[in-house]
């Protein structure tokens, strides 16, 4: 299963994406 | 409305990733985000496998939107 790799859920790796889009999003001008 | 809000957030997100337009993003988009968030080419990997519903390599708004539909509510809405 590939969404198994590293061994990080594919939840959390789509959090993990997601939180850092939003972090982006608020530390651009 | 809340979900307005959260559509637009989508699209904007979307665009982040598709930069040149192309109503699609591509695992080398995705891995082009690399650089700006602090996600190694691993996770994109995983994040584009994960979102990329259908398997076909293309990522379009609807399973973009789903995504983050599950990231937000803890599932996925279709």
């Amino acid at each position: 299963d590939p969404s198994m790799k590293g061994g990080q859920t594919s939840e959390g790796v789509l959090a993990n994406f997601f939180n850092s889009l939003l972090t982006k999003k608020a530390g651009s001008p | 409305t809340g979900l307005t809000a959260m559509l637009e957030k989508t699209q904007e997100f979307f665009l982040i990733c598709d930069m040149e337009d192309k109503g699609f993003i591509t695992r080398r988009d995705m891995q082009r985000l690399g650089g700006e968030l602090s996600l190694s080419s691993d996770e994109l990997e995983n994040v584009f496998d994960t979102l990329d519903a259908d398997g076909n390599g293309y990522l379009t708004l609807d399973e973009f939107s789903s995504g983050f539909s599950q990231f937000l509510f803890g599932r996925r809405v279709s």
